[in-house]
């Protein structure tokens, strides 16, 4: 593992921290879109599906389970916690879920490397992962005051998309490896989602401002 | 070699 991967990871790690503290500590999911987190709970689901066929290192087991259990438990906050769900901007998260999973699931049926269940769940958790933040960033739009905690978490996410872009240049250059298309470009269409959003995070950061972004 | 991409990321 390049020190790329490594970083990106802990970065990831760090979004859901930080987004699984404001929940927990502050009882507050306000400016976080649900759609985003099932389309995440989702994407996780399948995309693990080897968890427990497939065995590659205990780093990378345990990150799978705190991915999927982090993922589940910030959906079933703001779905049935008593206090948490009072504070979902249910009115303005309104991306529908099924224009995003149902493209990706037929572009999975026809782009893949290979025809087969775990290999089509495989490549379809990757179109959806490069379009899951898409609910979130509307909702960002729409949101007057987005707080620290979630300006933060989205920066967090673009940033381990950005990492993990140097990490497969860095495997492009040192290992044998085909041209990964599907993961390649899935991987840099969600980073360019990002890249508004980013914009303004350091526009606002550099001005000491409130992030606040163009309706 | 393993045909699929990358199955060791996360």
């Amino acid at each position: 593992m390049n020190i790329f991967r490594l970083a990106g990871d802990m970065t990831h790690l760090a979004s859901v921290l930080v987004l699984l503290l404001k929940i927990h500590t502050i009882k507050s999911c306000a400016g976080v879109s649900l759609k985003t987190q099932e389309l995440y709970a989702l994407v996780f689901a399948t995309r693990y599906l080897d968890i427990f066929t497939h065995f590659i290192s205990i780093y990378n087991t345990l990150m799978k389970l705190i991915f999927l259990g982090s993922s589940f438990s910030i959906v079933w906050y703001m779905r049935r916690h008593k206090i948490v769900r009072r504070s979902y901007d249910k009115e303005q998260d309104t991306f529908r879920h099924l224009f995003l999973i149902l493209p990706c699931f037929l572009l999975a049926l026809v782009i893949n490397e290979r025809f087969t269940f775990k290999e089509v769940m495989w490549t379809f958790s990757l179109y959806l992962e490069a379009v899951a933040i898409l609910p979130q960033l509307v909702l960002l739009q729409r949101t007057r005051n987005i707080d620290n905690l979630t300006g933060q978490y989205v920066f967090l996410l673009g940033g381990y998309r950005a990492l993990y872009i140097l990490n497969w240049i860095y495997r492009y250059f040192t290992e044998q490896h085909f041209v990964h298309w599907i993961t390649w470009i899935s991987g840099l269409v969600q980073t360019l989602l990002y890249a508004d959003f980013f914009y303004y995070y350091f526009h606002s950061w550099k001005n000491n401002e409130k992030l606040q972004l163009p309706a | 070699t393993e045909p699929s991409a990358f199955k060791d990321e996360l």
